[in-house]
């Protein structure tokens, strides 16, 4: 599904380089259940927008189903993440002049979806991650692992084959947290490619491969046992 | 120190009253470590936001040193605030035009100092917290977890006697949360009192008191053996 070859991503700050990815090589095959574990500042969100197609590298191939990124304009890249990506940010990204159930319709907005059908498509993907309740809270009105669960929702709620979540139980309690990864662990069973950015073992334990950055770089690789 | 009497927030919803927290009783004593926690939503972040006089409570008593701050104007709570009460938020709230330099340096300001004096001060706290390679960084330019301990550093640095510390490790890896804790553990023992928002059980473990909310009320608040 993803192949990536010596991606790098650096920032001039001034006099100084900043190398947030230097020279990263990644195969995530179709199916995949990859956990994304390192300090803090090693890199782990970079190289996820980068996955999201967010943010281009600035140098390095990155081929998504065998299509270089490199070579598709902002539009066509635009396109693959409405219609292929999920993505749940570590600071939630929420529109606050909207309410949550608003919020999670964005993505059915993007590809077109009526306003019934989206209603309709998105009240049982809130209820799933437990807001049934706080539909038409604004971000502002909600505690910071409900705004979290509402970006879970919004990234769930188009389907797509690909899911990544940077950090998606940072701000929950374990319980909260555990019903988050049940939900992930199911939607990998029905052949979702899920990458998870994660500091919490436990969440780490239940991936198939887990994928550990230091500095910049990919330092270890593992399938899980 | 403090003494929260029947204390409660709430929030209209249209026809909807939401009671964040509902009839809370808490005495902190000087030289606390206490913990609070509980399930998303709660009502930790408000609780610490009453405790913190940034938001005052819909009814009840607060008494901070003996002053009822129901009796306090807007500027009287500010300058408590700004002498007696560090606070790190749970959404960071850096300032996004500002260096991480100059975000730890606002209390400061507030206060009066100089501006040489300002940055004397701020530059080992910025270091303190593991971000001496990061100062003149604004927060864009910084990870999730960089931009907490930001946060933390501008908690810390005008030494204030009440440390309130909401969810500070939650984007944070192991080794850089365990950093982080252990120069809030050297705070308490040199005097300062701490209350920590936290859904890590070995932050809570680490501290004196464990005080659990559900659903705005508080069930549990007990010593740690
Ligand atoms: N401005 C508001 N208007 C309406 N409801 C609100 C508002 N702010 C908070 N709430 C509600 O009050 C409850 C408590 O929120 P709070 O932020 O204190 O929870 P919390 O315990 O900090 O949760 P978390 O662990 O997810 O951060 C939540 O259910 C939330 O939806
Ligand atoms: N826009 C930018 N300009 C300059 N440096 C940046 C920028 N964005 C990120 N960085 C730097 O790149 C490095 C990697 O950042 P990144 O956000 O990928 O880390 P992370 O592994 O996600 O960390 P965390 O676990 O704290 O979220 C950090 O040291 C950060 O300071
Ligand atoms: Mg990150
Ligand atoms: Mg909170």
């Amino acid at each position: 599904m993803i192949k990536l070859q010596n991606i790098s991503k650096n920032y001039r700050m001034g006099e100084v380089e900043i190398c947030a990815l230097c020279g990263v090589d990644l195969d995530v095959a179709s199916g995949d259940l990859i956990a994304i574990m390192g300090p803090s500042g090693s890199g782990k969100s970079t190289l996820m927008n980068v996955l999201g197609c967010l943010d281009r590298p600035t140098s390095g191939r990155y081929l998504f189903e065998d299509r270089e990124i490199s070579a598709m304009s902002d539009d066509e890249l635009a396109h693959v993440r409405n219609a292929k990506i999920g993505f749940v940010f570590q600071s939630f990204n929420l529109l606050p002049r909207f309410t949550a159930l608003k919020n999670v319709e964005m993505p059915l907005v993007y590809s077109g979806v009526s306003s019934q059908a989206r209603t309709e498509r998105a009240v049982p993907v809130m209820e799933k991650v437990g807001l049934g309740d706080r539909m038409y809270h604004k971000p502002t009105e909600l505690s910071g692992g409900q705004q979290q669960r509402v970006a879970i929702a919004r990234a769930l709620v188009n389907n797509p084959p690909l899911l990544l979540a940077d950090e998606p139980t940072g701000n929950l309690d374990s319980r909260s947290g555990a019903e988050i990864l049940n939900i992930l662990v199911n939607l990998h069973q029905q052949g979702v490619t899920i990458i998870i950015v994660t500091h919490d073992p436990n969440i780490a334990a239940r991936c198939k491969r887990i994928i550990t950055l230091k500095d910049g770089g990919i330092i270890s690789n593992e399938t899980v046992p």
